[in-house]
């Protein structure tokens, strides 16, 4: 039995809306004690990713940034319940990233996959 | 063989002191691509964690913070090159972190360990 993302990945997960103000995305990160959050428009579709370090890279380089948008990564690199682990692990490796948000056939956001859910894996292992 | 945290840390970080302004430290972050720095004193020693979470934090409560020691996490939940992965997986899990700091006898940082790694121990399974 090869895991698949269904597996292990987070049902739970905090959307943003694009249009958001920085602040506000950096204060649900902090609610959520997380570090990515999908941005989605009004009908739960994924429109970008905005994290931790994107909110720090504001503060590295500041500019007239004032939304999520302004922000944001527009071009998400995404995964599905389906896909095999050892698949969406290489996409984490390749990219440097830390997440993939989890996607239907519409494209809406129905979880987040985080590099430290690869841990379950472990715990039926040794 | 357990696997050992020796098999996946990562030996390349860059470390911060806990007086440079947090300016310096979100441009650090951006530069080496990374959330996490391990803080250091003159002598290399471990003194906190400063993550792209914590910059995050400073823009959602801005308060007088100025520097890496007033946002920074002091009681740094650590790890040592023979650690067997399934321990320091367990910290990761209960403490909500996604990086431990892997250190020597001497508390002297030695590498990193960041749930990202973890897919390294999948290339050999499947
Ligand atoms: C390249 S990573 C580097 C930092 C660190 N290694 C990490 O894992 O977050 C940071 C950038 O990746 C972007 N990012 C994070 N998850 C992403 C995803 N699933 N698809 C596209 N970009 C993503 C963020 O928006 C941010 O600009
Ligand atoms: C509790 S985590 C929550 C965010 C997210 N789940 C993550 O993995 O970063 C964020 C906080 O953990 C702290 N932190 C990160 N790694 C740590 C470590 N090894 N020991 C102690 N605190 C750590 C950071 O300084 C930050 O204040």
């Amino acid at each position: 039995h090869v895991p698949r993302v269904i597996d292990i990945m987070d049902r739970r997960f905090i959307p943003i809306d694009e249009e958001s103000p920085i602040k506000v995305a950096a204060e649900t990160l902090l609610k959520d004690e997380t570090n990515h959050l999908p941005v989605v428009n009004k009908k739960g579709q994924l429109v970008g990713i905005v994290t931790t370090y994107d909110v720090s890279k504001a503060v590295a380089r500041p500019g007239n940034k004032t939304c999520v948008r302004d922000i944001m990564t527009k071009k998400v690199i995404t995964t599905n319940p389906d896909e095999a682990v050892d698949v969406a692990i290489q996409k984490l490796e390749r990219h440097n990233i830390s997440a993939l948000a989890v996607v239907d056939r519409e494209n809406k956001v129905v979880a987040m996959l985080t590099a430290i859910a690869l841990g379950k894996l472990f715990e039926q292992r040794w």
